[in-house]
C-alpha cells in the first residue's frame, strides 16, 4: 500500500524540487516504486527529470479539471522504478478555477486513491505557496515532509504551514500527519546554519530527520543536466545525503 | 515625481526580499525619501524591517480591500527616509476573494498613485507566483526588477515571467517597462554560477544591471536582527553591493 508523501512549504527556494526529485530517485535505485506528482506551475521537478515541459499536451492541470484519466498523463522517466505525473504553466489557471468548483480541495486525492496501492512511495511537489494547489496536495497526503531551509526567513514561516496543515486536517484529511522537517543547505561554517537547525530541533524534537542536507554544489548542477544527483554524481555528497534520507524513510516506515 | 518599481520573480528564494529591504535602505541612506510596499503574505520584508507583523491590525490587505486609507497602514520604519505598507498573513485570503471582485487587478494602482509624489522610489515586494497579488504589483509598477539567482532553475522560470510582464503592458499598464535585471547569490567560484550569468547577459544585454550581488552571509544574517545589512555591516560585500545597485538605479534614472 504505497504512502503519499507532500513537499510542502510556501517559502520558496528551500529545497522542496530538489528532495522530490532526489528522494524519489533514491528510493527508485533502492527498488521501491515511485510515482513523483508535480503540482507547481514551474514545472521544475518535470524538467529536472528530462520531461520536455514546452510540448505536453495533457498535465496533471487536465487531471485536477476531470479532463483526463491517470494512464493518459502518467509518464515514465528514463531513471528506474520512477513515473511522474508532469506539470506545465497552464497549471496557473487551476488555482483561479477552481476556486467556484465543487470539490475543489479533493480533486488531487480523488485521482491518487485510485492508483496508491500501485506504488510503494507517491511524492508530490508543491509550488511555493498556500493556496488550491498546495491544498489538494495536503489533502491527499498520508504525511507532510517539509523542508526547511538553513536561514532565518524559513524559520519565519513555520508557524503558518503548521496552521495550515492544521486546517486541512481539520476539514479534508483527519489522518494528515508530519513525516518530518528535513533541514537543507545546511554549511556547518556558518553560525546561521547552526543557530537555525538548532531552533528546529527545540521545536520539532524527534520530528526532525537526523539526514541533513548539505549545500553541495552537485545538488545545483545536476538540474542542468536534466537529472537526479544520483546519475549526475553518486560519489557526491549531495548523492549521499538523499540516499541516506531514503534509508531513514525506510527505517520509520517498516512496521507500517 | 516618485518611480514605483515592481520586484517579482515567481521562482522562490531568489532573493526579493533581500533586494526590496536593502535596495531601499540604501536609498534611505542616500537621502532618497523610499517607500517599500510588501505585498507577500510571508510578510518577510516588513518583519525584516523590524514590523510586528503578528500584532498588527491593518495592513496592505485593507487597503487593497478597500477598508482602509493609506494614512491609516503606512508606518515609518527606525531606517532613515524609509516608510513600509506592511502586510500579513492575512493577505492570503485576498487572491481569492479578490477573483470576483471589480477592479481586481488595480487596487494597489488605485492607492499608490495617490501618494507617488510623496517619494522619490517605490519598491514593491512580491510574493513567489504570479497570482493576482503579483499583477497588482505589475500593473502599479513604472518598471520590473527582476532578481536572478546564478542558480539553473531560476534561467528556467524567465520565460514565463516574461509572457506574464507582456500580458500585463498590454491589458493593465501599457507604460511598463523592465527596470533591470540583477543577479543575486553569485559565487565566483562555481561552474553554474558563472555560466547562468554568461546565459542572462546572452538574452538581456544592457538590461542585465552591472552590479553583481555576491553571495554573503551578512546578507542572510541581517534579517535575524531585523535589520538592513548597511545597518548590521556596512562593511560587508552585501552591503557594498546594494549601495552600488542604489548608485547605479540613480544614475540610470538620473534623466527623467
Ligand atoms: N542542498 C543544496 N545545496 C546546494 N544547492 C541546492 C541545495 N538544495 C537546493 N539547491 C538549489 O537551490 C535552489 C532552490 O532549490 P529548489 O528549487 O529545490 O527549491 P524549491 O523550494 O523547490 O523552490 P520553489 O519555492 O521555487 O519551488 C535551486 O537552484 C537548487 O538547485
Ligand atoms: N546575496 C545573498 N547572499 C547570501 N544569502 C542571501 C543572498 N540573498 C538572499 N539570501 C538569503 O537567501 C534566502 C532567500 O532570499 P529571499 O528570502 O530574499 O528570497 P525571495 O525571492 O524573497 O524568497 P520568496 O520567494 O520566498 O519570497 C534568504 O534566507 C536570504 O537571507
Ligand atoms: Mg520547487
Ligand atoms: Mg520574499
Amino acid at each position: 500500500m504505497g504512502r503519499i508523501i507532500s513537499i510542502a512549504n510556501q517559502k520558496g527556494g528551500v529545497g522542496k524540487t530538489t528532495t522530490a526529485i532526489n528522494l524519489a530517485a533514491s528510493l527508485g535505485v533502492m527498488e521501491f516504486s515511485v510515482l513523483l506528482v508535480d503540482i507547481d506551475p514551474q514545472s521544475n521537478s518535470s524538467s529536472g527529470l528530462g520531461i520536455d515541459v514546452r510540448n505536453l499536451d495533457i498535465t496533471v492541470y487536465n487531471l485536477i479539471a476531470e479532463e483526463a484519466s491517470f494512464d493518459e498523463v502518467v509518464q515514465k522517466t528514463n531513471y528506474p522504478n520512477l513515473s511522474i505525473l508532469p506539470s506545465s504553466i497552464n497549471l496557473v489557471g487551476a488555482e483561479i478555477e477552481l476556486v467556484n468548483q465543487e470539490n475543489r480541495e479533493i480533486r488531487l486525492k480523488k485521482v491518487l486513491d485510485t492508483v496508491k496501492d500501485k506504488y510503494s512511495f507517491i511524492l508530490i511537489d508543491s509550488p511555493p505557496s498556500l493556496g488550491l494547489l498546495t491544498v489538494n496536495g495536503l489533502t491527499a497526503a498520508d504525511t507532510v515532509l517539509i523542508p526547511v531551509q538553513c536561514e532565518y526567513y524559513a524559520l519565519e514561516g513555520l508557524g503558518q504551514l503548521l496552521r495550515t496543515i492544521e486546517l486541512v486536517k481539520y476539514n479534508f484529511n483527519q489522518h494528515l500527519d508530519i513525516e518530518g522537517v528535513l533541514m537543507t543547505m545546511y554549511d556547518s561554517r556558518l553560525r546561521i546554519s547552526n543557530s537555525v537547525i538548532e531552533d528546529v530541533r527545540k521545536h520539532f524534537n524527534e520530528k526532525v530527520f537526523k539526514t541533513v542536507i548539505a549545500r553541495n554544489v552537485r545538488l545545483a548542477e545536476a538540474p542542468s543536466y536534466n537529472m537526479p544527483v544520483i546519475e549526475y554524481d553518486a560519489t557526491s555528497t549531495g548523492a549521499q545525503n538523499y540516499l541516506a534520507l531514503a534509508n531513514e524513510l525506510i527505517q520509520k516506515n517498516k512496521n507500517i
